[in-house]
């Protein structure tokens, strides 16, 4: 079984949390990745040179581990993870998910130097690996969540303080009301938005696109020619495959402005500039026409400006100011 | 009954690799893979 999650791009990923397998419990730091379903951790089995760099789950040092044994392929942006099934107590915080399946990696292509060591799958079941319920689905069945939401707050300027909730929204994380948008399809945090603009001048997405809201990249991802547009806009020039501006440019620019829903959700130019000891770079990426001319992938970035909530039975994003 | 994990800030891959110098070998090496992955 072959499932392809083509968004996820480790190379920026950023924010990792902790959750424990098996019985007695081994700690994985992981992606808490809304761009795919499937959870999975490397196997001590692995001989991958990522696996020696990143902490591996010993199924023998598990009594509640169960082999389901069918074999996975998870194809990402940058990376491939192949290995198997299992089944085992998992625990995020103080949620507890019995038999939960999950990937166990026995060989990562691309995964040298991740800062984490599995990834945890947020989207819908309908992209899971067959025979692999994803974890939300699991506590969302035993039980675990009087709403079936999950949240995220990405702090701006601190390496703490970032949060993911599960099961309600903790209203002191956001300013002002949710702005929910229904998901364009059941199977990725995808939503259509209206139009991207900067100075009062549309600049992309001009007869409206749809947008991934992801939180397992950090970046903007967009069709190479709008985001190459929206790039020279802000006078930035090409350095090193990346895309430099001028540092006291922060001072002067504009507001990217999505428009998503009827409502305009700015990106002021301290977020969508970030500075890295003297040179400052554009977050604006290019190369996501690969998968369709028409989409973007809202990553950290815009999320640390906007509190997301996900809530799957009403299958919407909320969105309010953090 | 809301469960609240903390979330930590990494530094990206992409950082490192920017202040390792390796940045640009890393990224044409991958458009390389992705063109074979492609065909």
């Amino acid at each position: 079984k072959i499932t392809i999650h083509p968004l996820r791009n480790y190379l920026d990923t950023a924010y990792v949390g902790n959750i424990t397998i098996g019985t007695p419990p081994q700690e994985f730091r992981v992606v808490f990745d809304t761009g795919s379903a499937n959870l999975w951790v490397p196997c001590i089995t692995c001989t991958s040179p990522a696996c020696y760099t990143h902490n591996t789950f010993n199924p023998q040092n598990s009594s509640s581990f169960r082999e389901v044994g069918s074999p996975i392929t998870i194809f990402y942006g940058s990376g491939i993870i192949q290995g198997f099934l299992g089944s085992d107590t998992i625990r995020i915080g103080n949620l507890v998910s019995l038999k939960q399946s999950f990937g166990l990696s026995q060989e990562e292509y691309g995964f040298d130097g991740a800062p984490f060591d599995g990834v945890l799958g947020l989207a819908f079941p309908s992209i899971s690996t067959k025979g692999a319920i994803p974890i939300f689905d699991n506590l969302w069945s035993q039980g675990a969540f009087s709403e079936p939401v999950f949240a995220f707050y990405l702090s701006k300027y601190k390496p703490e303080g970032s949060v993911v909730m599960f099961g309600g929204v903790d209203h002191r994380y956001y300013k002002g009301e949710l702005n929910w948008i229904p998901v364009s399809q059941p199977h990725h945090w995808l939503i259509s938005m209206n139009h991207i603009s900067m100075n009062g001048n549309i600049v992309a997405c001009s007869h409206g696109c749809q947008a991934f809201v992801d939180t397992g990249t950090s970046l903007i991802y967009g069709p190479t020619d709008l985001v190459t547009n929206i790039n020279k806009l802000m006078n930035a020039r090409l350095e090193n495959s990346e895309y430099a501006v001028l540092c006291d440019a922060v001072k002067t620019l504009p507001p990217v402005i999505f428009n998503i829903n009827g409502i305009d959700y700015p990106l002021p130019p301290q977020a969508y500039i970030t500075k890295d000891k003297n040179s400052c770079m554009s977050i604006f990426q290019g190369g996501l026409e690969n998968l369709s001319p028409d989409n973007w992938l809202l990553g950290d970035v815009f999320l640390r400006q906007y509190f997301s909530v996900f809530d799957r039975k009403n299958e919407r994003i909320g969105l309010a100011p953090a | 009954c809301v469960v609240i994990l903390p979330l930590k800030k990494m530094k990206t891959l992409r950082e490192t690799l920017r202040e390792k110098n390796l940045l640009n070998n890393f990224l044409e090496e991958q458009a390389y893979r992705l063109s074979k992955n492609d065909s």
